[in-house]
């Protein structure tokens, strides 16, 4: 008891010092690659198959760390980062010898190598007998990666094999684990919407429902709100989930909600698609034959282009067009932008002074979970004062812009991976 | 290529040449315990200078008491003695148990053994690391195993010395 008394006492200046030697325990590289060797391959398993694990393996520690893993098949396995091999007994020219079929099934170096116990009986995904090759790679990848063992309950790196029903994924202490190590993921996006749908529940009733995605490059990420994670699995590339639309550099995505409109836009440089929700595809022409995409001083005149981003606010149901420093109202109604363009200063004033993202915004996004407007400008946002906000303070500016904020401290672990494993 | 007699080749799939032996003794337990850090640390750097707890048995005279068939719990007590070697195993064994949900009795009953013999990784649970400078240690993060109701979200106790 006293020691642990102890340790509580020191445990936030052991925090804090610790944090300096994890980090000199952690890749400090952005990109690992990794090999499974030739002279390592199992004999239980198909080389394809061994190969489709380990990968899906990285690529789960990717999904959540600002790391890409690449496998790499043609350098000097001197260059490897990571290199992964089966064996039985002595094996791979390692000192610690596997100790045949039960008990230890594999182990690892911290920034080093893995080791599989061949004479253990590894599984694929399917296959419920045996030990899944899948969660044994993640749970020593996490080694590799610097993390050590855990009792925790949910936690990929237990000790013991804890077989699992369904697909298992890395929880949320997991992930803060291993980011204590290496950071989170940051970085710009492109664009930032909730994508709204009607659906009819169980019980026939008409229901709406939206989604969040993230848009960066050519990939999205499904943000599930409620899990403050993305969907398993994410990113997927554009073309994927949407189709008939720029596959990379969105810019803007626009939902026009009005009794007698209801319209989605995509929008790219001097171009726009209206996009079909029922049927989850671009419109290739309107309702007048002509085709998409088209110009967005066509269907949208006195907007310059390219823009940066555009929201549409249904407060006015005005589309809000952001280019370098200026905003432009378009009115849905009318098709004109009296008064405009204006300074985004001007229109969104910042709550506090010098701290405004000024021009080229990346992103503006209305929440429908937190039922308010953010900017986004590289890794950080600002929130838009909305209603609720002034009622609590009346002294905030219309449409101000309270002080940024990093966005991985709001929306959790959108990261990339490598590009060799987006398509898995 | 090895030899087979069943089409599927599951006579050689399923029958391992080599069985890994099962904890099922006292001094099985011990080199358990020594190998994967419980007893005292491990040496664990990157595959080099790797030493097996196979290659340090323990001391002649633990395993004499071991094997003398006495508890050591009932010797440890509630004296308050300097710690001998057999009060660290004892200790280490104890936790162990705890650490996996078991009755922490410090001796080896079936649960224990079970928890020894299930599929593990080989990497030690309590390790220090050679090329470190510091005096920075890995430990495992001893987060008991009972559920408490929380979906497992138990403070951690960090075992470090």
């Amino acid at each position: 008891r006293k020691k642990r008394f102890l340790q509580l006492l020191l445990s936030p200046r052991q925090e804090q010092t610790g944090g300096s030697f994890l980090q000199s325990r952690a890749f400090s590289k952005s990109k690992l690659t990794w090999r499974l060797m030739g002279e390592g391959y199992s004999r239980q398993l198909s080389i394809e198959d061994q190969r489709y694990m380990l990968r899906l393996a990285f690529r789960m520690w990717s999904e959540v760390t600002p790391i890409e893993f690449e496998e790499e098949v043609t350098s000097p396995a001197s260059m490897i980062d990571i290199r992964l091999g089966f064996g039985t007994g002595r094996h791979l020219g390692c000192t610690r010898a596997f100790d045949g079929n039960g008990q230890e099934f594999a182990h690892a170096w911290q920034l080093g190598d893995i080791h599989f116990d061949d004479d253990d009986q590894f599984t694929t995904l399917n296959n419920p007998n045996g030990i899944s090759l899948l969660k044994v790679a993640v749970h020593e990848i996490g080694h590799v990666l610097g993390l050590p063992h855990t009792y925790r309950t949910g936690s990929v790196m237990q000790s013991s094999y804890i077989p699992h029903e369904v697909g298992f994924e890395l929880d949320w202490l997991d992930r803060k684990a291993v980011q204590q190590l290496y950071g989170v993921c940051e970085g710009p996006f492109d664009t930032i919407f909730d994508w709204i749908r009607k659906e009819r529940n169980q019980y026939g009733e008409l229901v709406v429902q939206f989604n969040t995605y993230f848009f960066r490059n050519g990939w999205y990420w499904l943000y599930e709100n409620r899990n403050n994670r993305t969907r398993y699995g994410d990113p997927i590339a554009l073309s994927v989930g949407w189709r008939g639309i720029s596959y990379e550099g969105i810019d803007a995505f626009v939902h026009i909600w009005t009794w007698t409109k209801y319209a989605t836009y995509f929008f790219k440089g001097t171009q726009y698609w209206r996009y079909d929700n029922e049927n989850d595809i671009a419109y290739t022409a309107d309702a007048k034959g002509k085709r998409y995409p088209k110009l967005i001083s066509e269907g949208f005149p006195g907007v310059p282009s390219p823009i940066d981003t555009a929201f549409y606010d249904r407060r006015d149901q005005h589309i809000y067009f952001f280019k370098d420093s200026n905003v432009i109202a378009f009115n849905v109604n009318t098709k004109q932008v009296n008064g405009y363009p204006k300074r985004i200063v001007d229109v969104f004033p910042g709550v506090v002074l010098d701290d405004h993202p000024i021009s080229n915004l990346n992103a503006v996004y209305y929440s429908y979970k937190y039922q308010s407007i953010f900017f986004f400008k590289n890794n950080f946002f600002w929130k838009v004062v909305n209603e609720r906000d002034k009622q609590r303070n009346p002294s905030l500016p219309y449409n101000g812009l309270f002080p940024k904020r990093k966005i991985g401290d709001q929306w959790f672990d959108i990261c990339n991976v490598h590009s060799s494993v987006l398509e898995m | 290529e090895k030899l087979f007699h069943i089409r599927d080749h599951s006579d050689i799939l399923s029958i391992s040449e080599q069985q890994a032996s099962p904890i099922l003794d006292q001094k099985a337990a011990q080199k358990y315990l020594a190998k994967y850090g419980w007893t005292e640390q491990v040496n664990w750097d990157n595959n080099e200078d790797q030493n097996s707890a196979d290659e340090h048995p323990a001391p002649k005279e633990l395993l004499d008491i071991l094997q003398e068939g006495s508890s050591l719990s009932r010797q440890v007590g509630n004296t308050q003695t300097e710690p001998t070697k057999s009060i660290v195993y004892v200790q280490a064994l104890k936790e162990f148990q705890e650490v996996n949900g078991l009755p922490m009795t410090g001796k080896l009953d079936e649960a224990t053994k079970d928890a020894m013999n299930k599929p593990r990784c080989g990497v030690p649970d309590k390790k220090v690391l050679l090329n470190d400078t510091s005096n920075f240690n890995q430990t495992t993060h001893l987060n008991s195993t009972t559920d408490n109701g929380d979906g497992g979200t138990n403070a951690t106790v960090n075992s470090k010395e």
